[in-house]
């Protein structure tokens, strides 16, 4: 396990440097535990500012740490499909063009399904699925095509 | 190896028989508030071996079962087929496409199949070992859980990290 | 207390059913404790669906529903100012839509702070506030006119 | 009753002296994410006499101070005065403007104003009492708070209706 540790606190530094274009972080062993149920704590900066407790960061900063945390475990140990929920719900602008380029980059090894509600997300998508509720109460799924899944930002 | 396909049917909202087919690379889901799509990551997740009901916000088992509309009749069978590219021979089967089935009858049968054929649950999930589609793996993030990385306890972290390496 | 538990519950049926255009919804007090220790259930019915179980709901669902909560209260006992800190954020258009409406209505009683993502819900506003970081880590605002402000939308 | 105006100095990101003149209406705050809105909604809390730090997400009293940049080293007071329109006199003075601050000191020492004298925590509580900006009341609903209402326990429901009531 700590051979692991090694290789994800690596992985993690990385994604996180590249997801938020700068700062620091890291994954540690709680020191006050015994070595078997110790658990991993995550220290970081982010760029420009000092080091804080997590608890002082920002709900779009905690978003992108905890994908950033993710992505570093997928690039070390992939999965074959990622089902990702509306994570991209507390990410701005900026972040969210972030997030997507990750995503892109992680597309050729990982099958990636987002349900998401921003249109910067849906863009990056290749393959877009409507869902609806033409009868009240029961669901319906129909492809769209990428060019009119812009309007379907809903 | 990739998610192919989906059909549900009697699975919370979707009452009338629903195939998705989905391709590799990005496949985006949209729609309005309750149209169903957590419900769809719920359905990946029951049919993969999800055990606990509360982690598809149910409180019984039957919740899970189509229950009906002002105009709809409840339904007795939801059922989840997940079909899988497996050319690549990620699973440890023969097969080059592999059918995982879960059936769930208000009466609180259940059936699980693989290939048509019928299995137990452990079957499923001990297929899907060593893939990073289990329980405490990162494949599956549902609405409003990434936070639990940071929010939630240390030693999480540390299983998350386990079932990595 | 049960005199107010009686205009809560209307209130709150009222605002329920204005916010999702349909519907059913009430505050009940739980059965099985002492009344005095007794919590508040809600119990709901969406446009069309059968009255499920709270957890069942989407998320978007269960945000507009606090969301009629909160307004049911304001609307019975209004605040001087009521501050807000992105609680739309998973709502779709059209529930953003009926959000706003619902703060228009009752911006000549209560004054609102609202901190947001939504495009929608900042063309709501009478004023708009800028919090930037031109110094890294350092914060500062700065008032922004409605017509740069749909730029603004980070 | 509204909201007039803010002025924050040394708390948290806002280590410039900041004034944010507030309107009646439908006031908006926009910007990119970490840049400090909602420490700004902390700031409003934390004069209005938030006792606990943990609903400020800080872990000991002083992470409410301004603890530095890369380039700017950490401040010493934190400060934040809040100026109420009592035109129709909802606040039970004679004043037609009241200013309420609240100032720490890393030594721990603390400071509550109310129009430049000096008085007592209780005291700042006390005033808006009966004006719903309370502790448990629902005048500031914070970030990733909504879902509490629903998600919460039926008991604090409760609560938040005595409060109102
Ligand atoms: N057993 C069931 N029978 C019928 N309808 C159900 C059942 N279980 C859940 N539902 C309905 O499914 C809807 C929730 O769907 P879902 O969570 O997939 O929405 P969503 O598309 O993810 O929305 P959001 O964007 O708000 O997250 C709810 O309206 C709920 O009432
Ligand atoms: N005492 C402090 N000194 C300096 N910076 C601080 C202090 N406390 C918090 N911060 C910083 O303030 C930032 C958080 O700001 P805030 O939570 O207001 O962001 P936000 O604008 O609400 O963002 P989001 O849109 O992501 O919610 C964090 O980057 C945090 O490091
Ligand atoms: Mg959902
Ligand atoms: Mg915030």
């Amino acid at each position: 396990f700590s051979q692991f540790m090694l290789l994800a606190n690596e992985s993690f530094k990385r994604t996180f440097t590249e997801i938020f274009g700068g700062g620091e972080a890291s994954l540690v062993l709680e020191e006050d535990s015994h070595y078997l149920s110790a658990g991993v704590d995550i220290v970081l900066k982010m760029p420009g500012k000092r080091s804080q407790p997590l608890n002082l960061l920002s709900g779009g900063e905690k978003a992108l740490t905890c994908i950033a945390f993710i992505f570093a475990l997928l690039r070390l140990r992939p999965v074959p499909f990622c089902l990702l929920d509306e994570i991209d719900a507390a990410l701005d602008e900026t972040n969210l063009m972030r997030f997507t380029q990750f995503l892109k980059n992680m597309a050729d090894e990982i099958q990636f399904i987002v349900i998401t509600h921003r249109q910067t997300t849906i863009e990056a998508g290749s393959n877009i699925y409507g869902v609806t509720m033409p009868q009240q109460g029961i669901s319906s799924v129909l492809s769209i095509n990428v060019s009119d899944s812009i309007s379907m930002a809903i | 190896m990739y998610l192919k396909r989906l059909d549900i049917k009697g699975f919370k909202s979707f009452a009338n028989e629903t195939e998705i087919i989905l391709e590799p690379g990005i496949n985006i889901i949209v729609g309005p508030n309750g149209c169903g799509k957590s419900n769809i990551a719920d359905a990946v997740r029951w049919v993969l071996g999800e055990g606990n009901v509360r982690q598809l916000r149910g409180q019984k088992n039957e919740d899970i079962i189509f229950n009906g509309t002002d105009k709809q009749k409840p339904q007795g069978m939801a059922m989840v087929d997940m079909t899988i590219d497996n050319s690549d021979h990620m699973l440890p089967v023969e097969y080059g496409e592999i059918t995982v089935g879960r059936k769930l009858f208000r009466s609180g049968e259940s059936e699980y199949l693989l290939n048509k054929s019928r299995v137990r649950m452990k079957d499923i999930v001990n297929l899907f070992t060593g893939t990073g589609l289990g329980k405490r793996g990162y494949s599956i993030i549902g609405q409003g859980e990434l936070e639990q990385v940071l929010n939630g306890q240390a030693f999480d972290r540390r299983l998350i990290l386990e079932e990595a390496s």
